[in-house]
């Protein structure tokens, strides 16, 4: 499957965000 | 029974474990997870991946039916 540029930076974003809230769930869990 | 390892349910375990091991660009759709794990019924899937999607484990692809693990590359 070939995903289009904007496909990529969705993916790419959403990535992003999904770390960002491991992050905080790993920091409240401190 | 559901027990905890890990602070993930086995359900959630095994969900994300098929996640992990899909190397699709776009992820793995959630109608193959079904058809994997032909002991749970779509409605516990779908609370799987919503629980995993909100601790940052996985995340939505292409579409809200695909999903990729955080987790490693």
């Amino acid at each position: 499957v070939c995903l289009t540029e904007d496909q990529k930076r969705k993916i790419e974003e959403n990535r992003i965000k999904a770390l960002a809230r491991r992050a905080e769930r790993l920091a409240a869990q401190q | 029974a559901d027990s905890s390892i890990n602070g993930l349910t086995a359900h959630q375990s095994q969900v994300l474990n098929l996640i992990k091991a899909c190397r699709d660009a776009q992820g793995m759709n959630i109608n193959e997870i079904k058809t994997k794990l032909k002991g749970m019924n779509m409605s516990a899937i779908k609370q799987a991946v919503e629980f995993l999607s909100n601790e940052g484990h996985i995340y939505s692809t292409v579409d809200e039916d695909h999903f990729k693990s955080t987790d490693g590359d």
